[in-house]
């Protein structure tokens, strides 16, 4: 708890006044190799002790939570253009909840390794084990919050960090009577689920919104058979490149109707 | 472009030092998303519809949504995906509402609750963000979208 004063945020530059609490600092995972999470608390903007606890995840894999789900998505705060401050996001979920941005694994954002091959051979398993790592250590730091109502959130590949921690956790709680963690349940958007079934579905949007041709989309159910295993043909990788560089035109891929960023 | 903000916000030392980052000066700027790490990433597992299963089976409480406008991982893959479960269904399709407009469709499952939201992108509550807001308050209350 000592470090939980020494985490605590007074203000963020150019920050409008809030009437709830922030934290903000690292949880070493793992001492030996000397990587550590950083982790951003905003607090519930309404009596914070009787709202649940969301941890929130992004995807990538290697994308920031802080970027997107605290700066674009679900936080309290926006950014302006400049960079120069913040305005308040009013559908913020903090108020119905205190959301824990974790940026995970190590090298994603603040998050660090003091041993640089980790940035190399990070995956599913070992990015679900450090979380759970920090969210045990974590608690110890902010015990107000154990046994309290837990849920996790994300999106796009933590399609995968989101079930892979709540396994670890559910498994982890097996051992205790009243386990600290008490998850609740989880909720993921535009979650990466089943890499077959999922491309299977994705071409098929294309086709169904018009993104692509006839001729295209034939070509593509052709020559690709979407299972991992044996990898994509020539023709198959040639057919989506060409969709992708020649019929989507110059869009957002996450949001079709919206003009690429420049 | 909001992402080039956070670019810009997060790089300042000010906001740095407020929110206790970078204490050990990481030798690279902060970025949105890692290249490193998306280009060396090893281990994926290629199905997460086992562990939904084992997860189901544990009761925890779990919602699916998809922003409808996203053509990365869009509505039409994670429906192809989810429906591969077999869930039982516990209340059929329906448009739920927010306003007096339509947010998405949504079909509850024995242990699973998919909702679509309508006219959002990849990431549903920077395009959404009242109907995003909705589906976390349903969520969190375990109760089923508004009907109207």
């Amino acid at each position: 708890p000592k470090q939980q004063l020494l985490d605590k945020v007074s203000a963020l530059p150019g920050q409008p006044p809030v009437r709830f609490s922030q934290f903000s600092g690292y949880v070493t995972v793992n001492e030996k190799h000397g990587r550590a999470l950083f982790y951003w608390l905003t607090e519930a903007s309404d009596l914070p002790h009787n709202k649940p606890l969301l941890l929130w995840l992004n995807g990538g894999p290697g994308c920031s939570s802080v970027a997107y789900g605290a700066s674009e998505e679900i936080g309290p705060f926006r950014i302006n253009r400049t960079g120069s401050s913040l305005y308040l996001n009013k559908y913020s979920w903090n108020a119905e909840a205190n959301l824990l941005f974790l940026e995970s694994p190590a090298g994603v954002g603040f998050s660090y390794t003091n041993t640089s091959s980790d940035l190399k051979d990070t995956g599913d398993n070992r990015t679900a084990e450090d979380a759970l790592i920090f969210l045990i250590r974590w608690m110890a730091r902010f015990p107000q919050y154990k046994y309290r109502d837990f849920y996790i959130a994300g999106e796009s590949y933590a399609g995968h960090y989101v079930p892979q921690l709540a396994k670890r956790i559910h498994n982890y709680n097996k051992a205790y009577s009243r386990p600290i963690i008490n998850l609740k349940g989880f909720i993921v958007g535009n979650a990466v689920t089943d890499n077959h079934y999922d491309n299977i579905g994705t071409v098929t949007f294309w086709w169904t919104h018009a993104m692509i041709s006839d001729r295209t989309y034939k070509s593509i159910l052709k020559y690709c058979n979407f299972s991992e295993e044996e990898g994509q043909s020539d023709k198959c990788d040639e057919a989506v490149n060409y969709a992708i560089n020649n019929e989507f035109g110059d869009i957002d891929q996450y949001s079709i109707y919206t003009a690429a960023c420049k | 472009c909001t992402e080039n903000y956070a670019e810009k916000y997060y790089n300042r030392p000010d906001v740095q030092k407020a929110l206790h980052a970078n204490v050990t000066g990481i030798p690279y700027k902060w970025t949105a998303c890692s290249d490193v790490l998306i280009k060396n990433w090893k281990d994926s597992e290629d199905s997460m519809l086992p562990t939904y299963k084992e997860l189901i089976a544990a009761g925890l409480r779990i919602w699916v949504f998809s922003g409808d406008t996203d053509s990365v991982v869009p509505v039409t893959a994670t429906r192809f995906s989810l429906s591969h479960l077999n869930l039982p269904i516990k209340t059929k399709w329906y448009p739920w509402y927010s306003g007096n407009q339509v947010g998405g469709w949504t079909e509850v499952y024995e242990g699973l609750t998919f909702a679509t939201v309508r006219s959002a992108g990849h990431e549903v509550p920077l395009l959404q963000p009242q109907r995003a807001f909705i589906l976390f308050r349903s969520f969190l209350a375990g109760k089923e979208l508004p009907k109207s």
